[in-house]
């Protein structure tokens, strides 16, 4: 229907009121709205479709431009530290990832360094089963870096491709907790060149613009690398993956699409924003 | 600040002014503005506004009072208006044991509130049963069975039963048999869009036909708040909101879209990972928090 529509004021504001309701924020929402005007005004775009498609392009453009690195897992081993504020899917993530990286003929180990909340190992055991890979676990534990030691060492003495490290969810606005993982960051530099390899913030597709500061804080704290988005199965589109990515230049490597092991796809620009406008 | 904001957009009205059409339309902008950012919902915004807007028109600029200060006055008040209003108790009306169930999104803080209200509970002189339901998540029963050591309330033994359903009718007799006279059911988390999940949560109710059904959202959701806690309501008819992690930094602008879509009130506030981190959901607070 939109192919049919004029282009005026009324539905410039529709569309970027759907930009904002995918939770892209409202700054960078007028901001591609005005870019998209100065087409317009060229009479560069004759209809609805032609302007929403435009806009698509924005978005695209804004999410191509970030630097990708890919998910490279061949550091031998890969030390890959996974982070992210509370309930977003950090272990059920791992649980996926390590099914992933079997699936690309790596041996993967997970480490559980929740040691706070409660059955959060029992959490990740199970996971561990299901995916097929080592886990590191320290019965008893109240320390988490007591437990990444011990993963280290494993991961050396075994050989292993990958280690994924779990740690408690945390609010990037509690100065002890942040400083906390930062102690486990420094832990995993220790034995192995460059480690940590990756650092996986994991991000919930229903986080309004609180997303961006959570994404700042962490990293300020812990060098962020890459972004997981996940419910992405839900209604929520995720939107604030733009606005980090464009002020954090930070990629985004895969997003969880679901409860189960498989649900876990490579991130895909095309799809994102396709999504966006369903 | 806001205030800082509109104080400046009305910087030409002075002494014997009125609030009109004109003068009041960059103030609106920016309202709409630090609503949008603390993540209310873009039509709450708008249906705000507008109300906003009507009763700032016509009023009188008397000398001495700022035009800026007389508009977040009418913005707070509303906010306080909207969030507040309904009674916040728990209903806990005819004979026990009354049964409260949890709801909600994936993650959004359920199995923790669950806890945290059996404490808040049993300090007020009750006998709380925690029920686990959740049979999908791994180890989500020995969750809710290791919080309730911490709370020191016992926890129905969900493993190996299989189906929510089953779970209930046996608690619900335990409870019975071991004087509990208030049952609070963890449910697994689903997405809103899942009819056979919606289902299962209808049936539940159905059996149990609640006192309370919370719906328990995390204070950092953006947009989608309207769209989960609609859906919520409208399959269960939900009879009041726990937010949660209120100890994060989040404007907390969900409270203002879920309170307007569902006009249930907002009970409790989560405010930490801890089973003391519970509180009673105040609305003068939470509305200069979205405020800014
Ligand atoms: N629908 C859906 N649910 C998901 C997805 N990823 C995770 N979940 C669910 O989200 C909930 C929280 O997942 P967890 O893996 O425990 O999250 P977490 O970040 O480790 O949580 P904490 O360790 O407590 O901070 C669980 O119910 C998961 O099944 C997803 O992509 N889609
Ligand atoms: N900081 C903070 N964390 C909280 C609060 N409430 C819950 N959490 C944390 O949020 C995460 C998810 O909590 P859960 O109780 O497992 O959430 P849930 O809704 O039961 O999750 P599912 O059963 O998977 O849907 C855990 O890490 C909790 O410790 C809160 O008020 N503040
Ligand atoms: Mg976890
Ligand atoms: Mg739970």
């Amino acid at each position: 229907f939109l192919a049919t529509r004029p282009i005026d004021e009324d539905l410039l504001e529709e569309l970027e009121e759907m930009l904002i309701g995918a939770d892209i924020g409202v700054q960078t929402s007028m901001e591609i709205i005005e870019r998209v005007r100065r087409e317009v005004d060229r009479k560069a775009l004759k209809n609805g479709e032609e302007l929403k498609e435009h806009i698509k392009k924005e978005l695209l453009r804004i999410l191509a431009e970030i630097p990708n690195k890919g998910f490279n897992l061949d550091h031998n081993p890969t030390i890959i530290l996974v982070v992210g504020v509370n309930g977003v899917g950090k272990t059920t993530t791992i649980g996926k990832l390590a099914n992933y990286m079997r699936g690309q003929d790596k041996t993967v180990c997970v480490c559980a360094a929740d040691t706070f909340r409660a059955a959060a190992v029992e959490q990740l055991q199970i996971w561990a089963e299901r995916a097929g890979v080592d886990i590191v676990l320290k019965e008893g534990s109240k320390d988490p870096a007591a437990v990444v030691y011990d993963a280290l060492e494993r991961v050396n003495e075994t050989n292993a491709d990958v280690l994924l490290v779990d740690t408690a969810g945390r609010l990037h606005n509690n100065p002890n907790l942040m400083n906390e993982l930062a102690k486990i960051r420094r832990i995993t530099t220790r034995d192995f060149e460059n480690a940590p390899h990756h650092v996986l913030l994991i991000l919930d597709a229903v986080t309004g613009q609180n997303g961006l500061q959570q994404a700042k804080k962490f990293v300020d704290k812990v060098g962020v690398t890459d972004l997981i988005i996940t419910k992405l199965d839900g209604t929520a589109k995720g939107g604030i993956a733009v606005a980090i990515a464009n002020e954090l230049n930070m990629p985004i490597q895969f997003i969880g699409v679901g409860e189960q092991m498989n649900d876990l796809l490579p991130f895909n620009h095309q799809d994102f924003v396709n999504l966006l406008f369903k | 600040s806001l205030s800082e904001k509109l104080q400046k957009s009305f910087r030409n009205l002075t002494g014997k002014g009125k609030i009109s059409e004109e003068n009041v339309q960059s103030a609106l902008k920016e309202i709409r503005l630090a609503l949008l950012e603390a993540d209310v919902n873009f039509k709450v915004v708008k249906k705000f506004v507008n109300e906003v807007k009507e009763e700032a028109l016509g009023q009188e600029v008397t000398r001495g009072l700022d035009p800026g200060q007389m508009l977040i006055k009418i913005v707070n008040e509303k906010l306080i208006e909207i969030l507040g209003g309904s009674s916040p108790e728990l209903n806990f009306k005819g004979s026990g044991p009354h049964i409260i169930m949890m709801v909600g999104l994936q993650g959004s803080g359920k199995t923790t509130s669950c806890g945290k209200l059996a404490k808040r509970l049993a300090a007020e002189g009750r006998h709380p049963f925690l029920v686990p339901c959740d049979v999908a998540r791994p180890a989500a029963i020995l969750q809710l069975q290791t919080v309730g050591k911490q709370v020191d309330i016992p926890v129905f033994d969900s493993h190996g039963i299989g189906k929510p359903l089953d779970i209930v009718k046996k608690a619900t007799v335990e409870a019975r048999n071991t004087g509990r006279d208030v049952l609070i059911i963890d449910t697994a988390g689903r997405l809103h869009i899942d009819e056979a999940l919606m289902g299962e949560l209808k049936s539940l109710r159905a059996f149990l036909e609640p006192s309370e059904i919370l719906f328990v959202a995390d204070a950092m959701t953006g947009q989608d708040a309207v769209t989960s806690a609609r859906s919520f309501h409208e399959a269960m008819d939900i009879t009041g909101v726990v937010l949660s992690k209120m100890d994060g930094d989040a404007r907390g602008g969900a409270a203002l879209s879920i309170k307007s879509v569902t006009e249930r009130p907002i009970k409790f506030i989560g405010t930490g990972e801890g089973m003391e981190g519970f509180e009673r959901f105040h609305p003068d607070r939470v509305a200069s928090r979205i405020l800014g």
